[in-house]
């Protein structure tokens, strides 16, 4: 690590005569669970150059999308849930293929699904870009609107039917259990639900003194939703309002990029959100996602009775 | 050996000719990258650059670098950037214009517009393969996440985290408004 550009003042900094059991030093409450942070500033951990967490996520609680600058490795020390992880540039894979209610009849954006396919179907989205090129890239905004206006956007304008047609789609979301590691590349988002009847309870290290960790040795947490009044993580995000990383834009900006008005804008801003940064999800958490493997799972698959099995 | 490779080596590339923009919007502006995989030496000095150029009412999409740090400076004209930091507060609202340098650190959000001037800047990055990550257009991190998701972190209805998600087409480059429009806008606020 001091070969990794140590800064002088850290080199002399581990005195390893002595070593102490660490409990955990802080808790920050959220709405469906806690995080509970050791100080990273205690001289072992210093030493080492790491930063630990265990969060603790309630039945039904949705640690909401965050991302940092270090790399990150956690394990499930109990229960069970659902995480996603967000890989800029990566198309969304996964997406219902239960049949869109409302095709029959004409809808707005089938002529342009018959001309050119769905541009979330199959594995050549870029291969369609590359042939046909999207009909909204290189035109700017004008095309853009030339586009809506002709045919509207596939989930705009269609009433009721419309919205009962269009589907989700997004990223890759997996199912997590007690015993799985998971690891979070510096910069990728993630976020984890807990499914289970349990409590979810996950330990998770920062390595801030990985050489992609270009910031100095604090473990630097961006929220993009919720706030988290008591702050957290030690460091300079420690007694610190955390907010969500819209809240530092102009709303008008926001509404700007995202194309949407500016009231909706400021309520991605959470700015009266008390919550925290785990929430409790109200109603049933409906993400695409594949079917737990039921045999991986049985107690057979791990101790197969005949031995012919494989 | 090292007359056939390091010596040989391809040390400059030009990232200000259109042609070889890897964004290109006419009324809109460019940006051009160069990294190891354009030229390799930049894989031993650990570095990489953009070149971008933005015409009068744009604005590059909300991003972060994922990891690199990076520095702007501006080679002509003047724009407006914003940048939030770790704790979601505005750390930098200012114009820039000629002349001027901004630091934007690893993970901290950004966002850079021109407001009827054409805005012209270098970035300077600190990895060879510097990433980035957009907050709002067809490859952003909302895009992925999945609707429940984003209802229930912003506490909004199903309906306005489609809207959220799906309304904005571009990658990189968008349509910012004008001051005039700026000005309407704020006025509706207000009222």
């Amino acid at each position: 690590r001091q070969s990794l550009g140590v800064p002088p003042q850290l080199q002399n900094e581990c005195n390893l005569d002595n070593l102490d059991v660490l409990q955990a030093t802080e808790t920050i409450k959220s709405e469906a669970g806690q995080i509970e942070y050791w100080d990273h500033n205690h001289p072992q951990l210093r030493c080492v150059g790491v930063s630990v967490a265990r969060y603790v996520i309630e039945q039904g609680g949705l640690y909401l999308p965050t991302f940092f600058t270090s790399p990150k490795i956690s394990y499930v020390v109990q229960g069970t849930g659902i995480s996603g992880r967000v890989v800029p540039g990566c198309a969304e894979t996964f997406m219902d293929s239960q049949p869109m209610q409302g095709q029959q009849q004409g809808q707005p954006w089938q002529g342009r699904q018959g001309q050119q396919g769905q541009p979330w179907e199959g594995q050549g989205q870029q291969g369609q870009q590359g042939r046909q090129g999207q009909p909204w890239e290189g035109q700017g905004q004008q095309g853009q609107q030339g586009r809506q206006g002709q045919q509207g956007q596939p989930w705009e304008g269609q009433g009721q039917q419309g919205q009962q047609g269009f589907r989700d789609m997004h990223q890759k979301v997996e199912h997590v259990r007690r015993g799985d590691v998971f690891a979070n590349t510096p910069g990728s988002a993630h976020w984890i639900y807990n499914s289970g009847e349990q409590p979810l309870v996950i330990i998770a290290l920062l390595d801030i003194a990985n050489y992609q960790n270009q910031l100095d040795r604090n473990p630097r947490v961006f929220h993009l939703a919720g706030n988290n009044q008591q702050g957290g993580f030690g460091g300079s995000q420690q007694q610190q309002e955390q907010k969500n990383l819209w809240s530092g834009f102009d709303a008008q900006v926001i509404a700007q990029a995202l194309k949407i008005d500016v009231q909706l804008a400021q309520q991605l801003q959470n700015q009266q959100d008390s919550r925290g940064n785990i929430v409790r999800v109200k109603g049933p958490f409906q993400v695409v996602r594949p079917p737990l493997r039921q045999p991986y799972e049985s107690e057979e698959w791990r101790h197969p009775r005949s031995p012919q099995g494989n | 050996g090292l007359e056939e490779t390091i010596c040989s080596m391809r040390s400059h590339e030009n990232i200000d000719d259109p042609a070889r923009a890897d964004v290109y919007k006419p009324s809109l502006g460019r940006v051009t990258s160069v990294n190891s995989y354009t030229l390799p030496i930049l894989e031993y000095v650990r570095l990489s650059a953009t070149r971008g150029v933005l015409q009068g009412n744009a604005m590059v999409l909300p991003k972060y670098n994922m990891n690199a740090n990076e520095i702007l400076y501006c080679t002509g004209g003047q724009g407006r950037i914003q940048v939030v930091n770790d704790n979601g507060q505005n750390v930098l609202d200012q114009q820039v214009q000629k002349g001027q340098l901004v630091v934007i650190p690893q993970g901290f959000a950004y966002v850079v517009q021109s407001h009827g001037n054409k805005f012209e800047w270098i970035s300077f990055k600190t990895n060879e393969n510097a990433m980035i990550s957009t907050l709002a257009g067809r490859t952003s991190l909302l895009r992925a996440l999945p609707l429940e998701v984003i209802s229930n972190g912003f506490q909004i209805s199903p309906e306005e985290a489609r809207k959220i998600k799906f309304n904005t087409l571009e990658t990189t480059l968008t349509r910012a408004a004008g001051r005039q429009q700026q000005q309407l806008i704020e006025e509706i606020v207000e009222a």
